[in-house]
């Protein structure tokens, strides 16, 4: 589904050159549950906005189901997100003028749903993600914790083919983290491909595959038996 | 040096009123080291605010340092919050424009600090969150963790008698975040009076005193011996 080759990121900050991706090379299959981890500033968002077309390589390649991404122009670039790929960011972005329920409408209204399987489908999300009773909050309205689950819910609501989680749990307690690692390991279960960026080592050695990254590098990149 | 008696706070959303803080009584002395945990949405952040004088009871009194603040105007708040507390907050609340360096300066420069002393303290607060190399950096230049470290330098340029920090560790890898933790600890021991938000109970059991919150109550407060 995913092939990284010798993908490089590098910004300019006055005089030396900083590498967000150091060559990074990396395949993941349709259906995978893998978590990337690493120290802060290593490249773990740097790499989740490539793997999901927010971002372009300086160099090297990435094919998304076969498809050569880097020439794409912006419009399909978007065609693509928007078909395929859910994202949790580690900042939320949500919409602030927008109630929890209408932030996480948005992308069934961008791809023209009718209003009553919107409805039903944001409902269900709100369940899953324990917010039933906070659709009609405003982000001012909510608290930390809230606002992480109405971006986890919005990258659900579409059934995407393949989630991408910032750092998910970050403002959750241990009882709601849990709770949602749980409903992103069962859509896993169901065939969704599954990248999970976390600094909770407990969350982190759930994933069948555990990338490492150091300096924008892919340092280890292990494998676990099921069970 | 905090004392809550019976505060409340009351939001409407719709129909039903929402008791973001229940009847809160509560003291803190001066040196304290104390942790707040408790579920998303049991009112943690509103307790924090309303400590940190960026928010006011609905009822009920808040004696801080002997005053009582519910009836001072915002500059006389404002004064006492500039004089008397840092803040890290939950969203960090930077400035986008500004560099890491200069939202690190900024609580020096409206207090009127002259630029050699402000330019020493922020090379200081830089290096303790390790963020040295980053100085020159805006906001949307950060990864996340960094964010936060920028947010926490912030807090504690100005050597505040009050640390507020509302979950600081949130987006941190478990060196970095291990790494704050201690520089608060420090703090603390040198008399700064510190009271920590958190999800991670490795850190919140930390703290000589431990408040967990549930439901806009204070569930428990339990104190433990030193060592
Ligand atoms: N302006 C507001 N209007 C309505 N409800 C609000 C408002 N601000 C906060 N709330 C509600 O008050 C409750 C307490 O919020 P608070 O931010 O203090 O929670 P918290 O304990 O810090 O949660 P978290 O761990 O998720 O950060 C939440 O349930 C939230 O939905
Ligand atoms: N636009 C930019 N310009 C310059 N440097 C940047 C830019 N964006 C990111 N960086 C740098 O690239 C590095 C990688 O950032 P990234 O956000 O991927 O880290 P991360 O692993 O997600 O960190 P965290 O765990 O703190 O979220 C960081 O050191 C950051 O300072
Ligand atoms: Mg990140
Ligand atoms: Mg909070």
């Amino acid at each position: 589904m995913i092939v990284l080759d010798s993908v490089n990121k590098t910004y300019q900050v006055g005089g030396t050159p900083l590498h967000a991706l150091d060559n990074v090379t990396l395949s993941i299959e349709t259906g995978e549950y893998l978590s990337v981890m690493g120290p802060s500033g290593s490249g773990k968002s740097t790499l989740l906005n490539m793997i999901g077309l927010l971002d372009h390589p300086d160099s090297g390649s990435y094919l998304f189901n076969g498809v050569a991404t880097e020439t794409l122009p912006e419009q399909e670039l978007a065609r693509l997100r928007g078909e395929n790929i859910g994202f949790i960011f580690q900042a939320f972005h949500l919409i602030n003028r927008l109630t929890a329920f209408e932030n996480i409408e948005l992308p069934m209204v961008l791809a023209g749903e009718p209003v009553k399987s919107r409805r039903s489908s944001v409902r269900q999300v709100l369940d899953m993600v324990g917010l039933g009773d906070r659709a009609d909050h405003k982000p001012n309205q909510l608290s930390g914790g809230q606002l992480q689950r109405v971006a986890i819910a919005r990258a659900l609501v579409m059934h995407p083919k393949l989630l991408l989680a910032d750092e998910p749990t970050g403002n959750l307690d241990s009882v709601s983290g849990k709770e949602v690692i749980e409903v992103l390991e069962q859509l896993n279960r169901e065939g969704i491909t599954l990248i999970l960026v976390t600094h909770d080592r407990h969350i982190g050695k759930r994933a069948n595959r555990r990338i490492r990254m150091v300096d924008g590098k892919i340092e280890k990149d292990e494998r676990q038996g099921k069970g």
